[in-house]
Order: C-alpha cells, then structure tokens, then sequence
C-alpha cells in the first residue's frame, strides 16, 4: 500500500 | 443518467510545441494525457453508485488493475466514426502512419479493432459510460478483501445495463451479451499497452509522471 500512495490520497480525497 | 453526469470533462493533450517530433515527443505526449486523465477517471470511479461504499483497499484494487481499460475504452469511444485514426484528444489524433512512427503499430491496430467491433454495434453514450463502469467493478483483481460488496457492485451496473439496452433497443435481446462479450478483447488490449509502456519505463528515455508510473508499478 505505501507503494500506491497518490491513487490513496485521491481515493480519500472528496471531490 | 448518474453515470452520464459523471462522465469527465474532456482533456486536451496539448502537445510541446517547443519538442521537435519524434516518437520521444509523441509517448511523452501521451504519457503526460494519460497520467492528467488517470486523476480525473479516479475522481469519476468515485461517483460510481456504490463504488465508494467499498473499502478503500478494495477502489484501489480494483482501480490498479482496470485503470487502462478504463483509459482505452474513453479513446475507443472518442475515435468512433473517425475513419482509422484514434483520438487520445481533440487536440491528439493519431493515424496508422503516426502510431507507427512513436512504436505503436501493435497498439494501434489492438484499439482499433475495438473501435471497428463498436462501430458495428452502434455504441450508444449511455451504453459507453455503463460498461466502462463493468470493466472497473469486473476488475479481478487477486487482491479483492470483500468480494461479496464487489459482486454486488457488479450486479447493480449489469442490471443498469440491461434495462438501459432494453430501453434503447427493445427488439435486440442479445444486445445486453453483446456488449458484455466486448470486455476480454478490451482487457487484453489493456494488458498489451501496460506492458508496452513497462517496457518504456525500463528504457527510461520518456519523462513519465508520478501517478502514471504508480499505476504502472502495479503491474509489474
């Protein structure tokens, strides 16, 4: 998971 | 009529006009959409009825290993009726002469045999943006945590499917299959282009952005 870390941020992002 | 308002605002390629053209120029070109356009499918699978009710583990699982399908199945359907070129963007058009010239003939001929399978089968928007959203949830990803909330996800956008298709076209009860049965070539067009742009990233001669290659990564 630490290797995924920008798909994490904009999954927990709100859009 | 959700997912349709969800559809993303179109994305320009925009081309540096300062780069002399080369097959250098053209994947960096392509690259840089394809990372800009990763970010807003990202913002659309969330908009998805029930995607975000997954676990956070499970979008991204699922989002790791249908990322490309979903980038593919956008160019397909924006090169419909555009006689054999594929448009990345309105901006980015590419014909068989330029998709060889960037070392993209086998890419190119994979992508348009989906856009002549389309073609053929009239591709309705509507149809487009609910089976974009099957080739997410379809995934199989190995990682999958909850495979019951997924294959309930799944369910809910096959039934989408097939009431819409029974809408558009009441007289065509094998439409529903048809389209469903596009998906492995769109999967196996997807894995060709992965690896094709792994092999890319090995060479290291194109600048490749951070998400891109995140994605990418997840394959290796």
């Amino acid at each position: 998971k630490e290797k995924h870390k920008i798909l994490h941020r904009l999954l927990q992002n709100s859009t | 009529s959700h997912l349709l308002g969800a559809e993303p605002e179109k994305i320009y390629a925009m081309p540096d006009p300062a780069l002399p053209d080369s097959d250098i120029k053209a994947l960096t070109t392509l690259c840089d959409l394809a990372d800009r356009e990763l970010v807003v499918n990202i913002g659309w699978a969330k908009h998805i009825p029930g995607f975000s009710s997954l676990s956070l583990p499970d979008q991204m699982s699922l989002l790791q290993s249908a990322w490309m399908e979903i980038l593919i199945l956008r160019v397909v359907f924006r090169s419909l009726g555009c006689e054999d070129q594929l448009v990345f963007a309105e901006d980015y058009v590419m014909n068989e002469e330029q998709a060889k010239l960037a070392g993209l003939q086998d890419l190119y001929t994979a992508i348009l045999q989906l856009v002549r399978k389309y073609t053929s089968i009239k591709l309705h928007r509507e149809e487009f943006v609910t089976l974009k959203a099957i080739a997410l949830a379809n995934a199989d990803s190995m990682h999958i945590e909850d495979w019951v909330a997924v294959q309930r996800l799944q369910d809910s956008l096959h039934a989408a499917l097939q009431e819409l298709v029974s809408v558009l076209h009441p007289e065509d009860g094998q439409r529903a299959g048809r389209l469903i049965m596009t998906l492995p070539l769109l999967r196996q067009t997807a894995a060709k282009a992965v690896q094709h742009f792994c092999n890319i990233k090995q060479d290291g001669r194109v600048p490749m952005h951070k998400l891109f290659l995140e994605l990418l990564e997840a394959h290796a």
